[in-house]
């Protein structure tokens, strides 16, 4: 399981 | 952060910058898509939901703020005020043919099954291929002003520099994202031919002309 993105891209 | 996402953040605010002010320098949007821009602006707007629920960084919120404002500015700029100057003749690419599959494929390749989560993925998958109206538009044409070349230039190097920086949060922090790596690979791609292009001729002070 990938790590769950943190969305702190734009 | 790091230098590789800061310096795609850059490169994409530059991007939206030239854009805007190429349309409002020249009163004209000649040679610019507007379904690319409609495209885009759908793509922040499905991904910068969380600007509301979610605080990340003030520096995270303002570039949301900045990137919708713009993308609004110029549809208005487009649609509205220089209505008259929207090459509608060449912007014919069928964007449902885009949106379509973006949906299809957020729907079943996700990391979520959440509503927040499928919008951000269709969102990462439309943002891949938004560039094409506009792409296609310069193929029809057959050629674009250099302002619009430069546009086009720091828009794919923004997700090229992305492309680094996913390398770099492999290597340093263990991070990754499959589904934003593979968008984000097929959207440089789609640029490629635009910047051997643009290193051969745009760069040499011709104009960007494709063989015809």
């Amino acid at each position: 399981q990938q790590t769950k993105t943190d969305k702190d891209e734009l | 952060m790091n230098i590789f996402r800061l310096a795609g953040d850059l490169s994409h605010l530059l991007a939206i910058i030239i854009l805007l002010l190429k349309i409002w320098k020249t009163r004209s949007c000649a040679g610019i898509s507007g379904k690319s821009q409609v495209l885009f602006a759908i793509v922040y707007l499905t991904r910068y939901l969380d600007l509301f629920t979610t605080y990340i960084s003030l520096y995270n919120s303002i570039m949301k703020i900045v990137f919708i404002a713009a993308s609004g500015a110029t549809l208005y700029l487009m649609y509205v005020k220089f209505k008259a100057t929207y090459d509608h003749n060449h912007d014919s690419f069928r964007i449902e043919f885009l949106l379509i599959p973006c949906v299809i494929l957020a729907l079943i390749i996700n990391h979520d099954f959440t509503v927040m989560e499928i919008l951000w993925t269709f969102s990462i998958y439309l943002e891949s291929v938004a560039i094409l109206p506009q792409l296609f538009l310069v193929s029809k044409t057959g050629e674009a002003e250099s302002i619009t070349s430069h546009y086009l230039f720091a828009l794919g190097s923004y997700r090229a520099l992305y492309l680094l920086n996913w390398i770099y949060r492999y290597m340093a922090e263990s991070h990754y994202d499959l589904i934003a790596i593979f968008a984000g690979v097929v959207q440089t791609i789609l640029y490629c031919d635009f910047f051997y292009l643009y290193i051969t001729k745009v760069l040499k002070g011709k104009k960007l002309q494709l063989p015809a």
